[in-house]
């Protein structure tokens, strides 16, 4: 009853927090060219957790803002423009703060859970795995 | 030094869930 795909339909959450699931999704969304969206939603945990006092961290902002927001990529093409602006903004002032992507990274997971995940959840690749 | 890229994949990896 607790089998790892029982909770993969549970929500998205647990889907990300079981490493099969996450890699499945992951190959689901490469074919769907979207995988940038959980790259970008796995940099924003992991900037999250990093030292604001370790030099590397402003580099991973800039890399993070660089990638996935500065130029036209799935996820920049998701996110609200607003939310754009006050990264962009953050990054050229050097103003990096742990929460800098929180909202960029809440609006890339409600796009997944309403489209990608539901999706994920009916396609061939899901289901020849179960 | 890293690279920028090397500097996000590391990030990324390191928010991916272990095998339990």
């Amino acid at each position: 009853p607790d089998s790892p795909l029982s909770r993969w339909t549970k929500s998205l959450h647990s889907l990300l927090g079981d490493q099969d699931g996450a890699v499945l999704f992951r190959t689901f969304l490469e074919r769907e060219k979207s995988a940038d969206a959980l790259d970008f939603w796995f940099a924003c945990n992991g900037f999250r957790q990093m030292d604001l006092k370790d030099t590397k961290t402003q580099r991973v902002a800039k890399a993070i803002y660089k990638r996935y927001i500065e130029n036209n990529s799935v996820v920049a093409k998701q996110l609200k423009p607003p939310t754009k602006t006050f990264i962009r903004d953050n990054i050229k002032r050097q103003h990096i703060d742990s929460a800098m992507f929180d909202q960029a990274q809440t609006e890339i997971q409600t796009d997944m859970e309403e489209n990608a995940y539901q999706m994920f959840l009916t396609s061939d690749i899901y289901l020849e795995y179960v | 030094i890293d690279s920028e890229d090397d500097l996000l994949q590391e990030c990324i990896s390191s928010a991916m869930p272990k095998k339990k």
